[in-house]
């Protein structure tokens, strides 16, 4: 199945 | 000293019809540049970035660079009591709690202030790159909304397949399947009614519908919506604010683990 990733882990901080 | 005078008030009241169902609170940057907000939403699946460059206001006056924190859920509530023709001054001073907004109706007749309070908000801002895209579609953003609010009738994701031939959107659930295929059209009357396909790479992509459907709300802001696709990345889904700016909202595609 397909899983939901966060957003956050496509961009890095700052 | 914050002081922002926007003649086109119902920008306002749009962008935060626009935004508030999915983010219920933010900071608001503002600086010389303009007047911004990045926020994700609770789940931290989807980001929005809203941009109001200062060139766009009658008046911008941003003394130094400054955030502030505001439920949106009630920013929308007092902004609703302005009229669509109403200019929108928002205004802080310095080290204040508050934040005031004021409308006049067109003709001065009519002068009304709403004062907020501001909330202390920890956020995480996240460093966007610029990316090119490996396909992009502009198409009317009622068509979009439409194609959303269809297929969440039938199925809970959607899939986007960009090609040469135009761009796919399949869902399916319990009742069946479907699939909405939209070419590239060009030759209409209005720009706006065109759809255009820019297309380095073949793209498919699967994302949640609820979120998409929750970036539709922004559909009054603009007739063209933009998506922007790489694989394995966010969907960027752009609607422009005139010339003034643009609601982005990004959103994390469903992978394979």
């Amino acid at each position: 199945a397909k899983q939901q990733r966060s957003i956050a882990s496509f961009f890095s901080p700052g | 000293m914050l002081e922002l005078r926007l003649v086109q008030g119902s920008l306002l009241k749009k962008v935060l019809e626009a935004i508030k169902d999915l983010v219920n609170e933010a900071n608001f940057d503002c600086s010389s540049t303009g007047f911004s907000l990045q926020a994700m939403d609770s789940s931290h699946v989807a980001l929005v970035a809203l941009m109001l460059r200062s060139e766009g206001f009658e008046h911008y006056r941003c003394d130094r660079t400054i955030s502030i924190g505001m439920n949106l859920t009630n920013m929308a509530k007092m902004l609703k009591c302005a009229g669509n023709d109403d200019i929108i001054t928002i205004k802080a001073d310095d080290g204040s709690d508050t934040v005031t907004f004021m409308f006049e109706s067109p003709s001065q007749d009519k002068i009304s202030d709403f004062e907020m309070k501001l909330m202390e908000i920890d956020s995480e801002h996240l460093g966007i790159p610029d990316t090119e895209y490996q396909s992009s579609i502009k198409m009317p953003s009622q068509e979009f909304l439409r194609i959303c609010k269809d297929l969440s009738s039938i199925g809970d994701t959607v899939m986007i397949s960009v090609t040469k031939d135009g761009v796919k959107f399949t869902t399916s659930g319990d009742i069946g399947t479907a699939n909405i295929v939209c070419r590239q059209n060009t030759s209409v009357d209005e720009p706006e009614n065109a759809t255009e396909i820019k297309m380095q790479e073949p793209v498919s992509l699967t994302f949640a519908l609820r979120y998409l459907n929750s970036f539709t709300k922004a559909t009054p802001l603009a007739n063209i919506v933009t998506l922007s696709m790489s694989a394995d990345l966010p969907i960027v889904v752009e609607y422009k604010i005139g010339d003034m700016g643009y609601v982005r909202y990004y959103l994390a595609p469903k992978i394979e683990e």
